[in-house]
C-alpha cells in the first residue's frame, strides 16, 4: 500500500457512494447510463471472485464487499425503485461490442491460464472501457449534470492515481504487470477528453454542455 | 507468473 494506491481507492470509493447518494437523494437516475453501471457490475463480480479463494488484507476484503454492494445497489436502484426515471432512449451503446471484444482478448493475452485469472484479467479489459456507455450518453444528451460529472471525474481519478501506483511500485517493489498497467493508461485515456471539460467548465462553476 | 493472491489491488 502506497499514498497513491491509496488515494486511488478513495477516488473510487467517493465515485460509488456519490453516483448512489445522487441517485437517492434526487429519487432519479436520469442521466446515468444503466449499462455502464451493469458492466461494472460484471468488472466487480469477476474481479472479486477471489473474495472466495484468497486472503490478502481485511482492507482489500472489506474494499472488495463494498464495491460489489454498492455496484448492485445501484443497478436495483436504477432498474427497479426509480426504473421510470431511466433515460434509457439515450442509452444506446451496444455493450456486446465491449463484452465480447473484452473476453477474446482475456483468453489471448492472460498471464496464467485459469479460470480465475482468465475472470481476472477479463474484469480488467472490460473496466478500461465501461464508462464508454456512459461517455456516449453525455455526448448524445449534451451535457451532465454537476454531481453526475463529480461522479466521473472521481471515477477517472481512480485509474489515473493507480497508474502512479504502479510507477511507484516498480521502483520500490520490481512490481510490473503489464496487462494492467496497458488496461489503466486506455482507461485514463478515456476519460481526457471529459478532464478536460471538467477542469474549464465545472470547476468554474459552470454547467457541463457540450457545445 | 502472476497468481491470484498477487492481485494485490482492487
Amino acid at each position: 500500500m502506497n499514498i497513491f494506491r491509496l488515494s486511488g481507492d478513495l477516488s473510487h470509493l467517493l465515485a460509488i457512494l456519490l453516483l448512489l447518494v445522487k441517485i437517492w437523494k434526487t429519487r432519479s437516475c436520469a442521466g446515468i447510463s444503466g449499462k455502464s453501471q451493469i458492466l461494472f457490475a460484471i468488472v466487480y463480480t469477476t474481479r472479486y471472485l477471489d473474495l472466495f479463494t484468497s486472503f490478502v488484507s481485511v482492507y482489500n476484503s472489506f474494499m472488495k464487499v463494498v464495491f460489489l454492494t454498492a455496484s448492485y445497489g445501484t443497478l436495483y436502484l436504477m432498474f427497479f425503485k426509480f426504473k421510470p426515471t431511466y433515460d434509457h432512449n439515450h442509452d444506446s451503446f451496444r455493450i456486446l461490442y465491449l463484452i465480447i471484444p473484452s473476453l477474446v482478448l482475456s483468453f489471448i493475452i492472460v498471464h496464467v491460464y485459469t479460470v480465475m485469472e482468465i475472470l481476472w484479467t477479463y474484469s480488467i479489459y472490460l473496466e478500461a472501457v465501461a464508462i464508454m456507455p456512459q461517455l456516449f450518453m453525455v455526448s448524445r444528451t449534451g451535457e451532465a449534470e454537476t454531481i453526475t460529472s463529480h461522479y466521473l471525474f472521481a471515477l477517472g481519478s481512480y485509474r489515473a492515481l493507480y497508474i502512479l501506483n504502479w510507477i511507484y511500485r516498480y521502483y520500490t517493489e520490481d512490481f510490473l504487470d503489464m496487462i494492467v498497467i496497458i488496461a489503466g493508461i486506455v482507461q485514463t485515456i478515456l476519460y481526457c477528453d471529459f478532464f478536460y471539460l471538467y477542469i474549464t467548465k465545472v470547476l468554474k462553476g459552470k454547467r457541463l454542455s457540450l457545445p | 507468473p502472476v497468481t491470484d493472491a498477487e492481485h494485490d489491488e482492487l
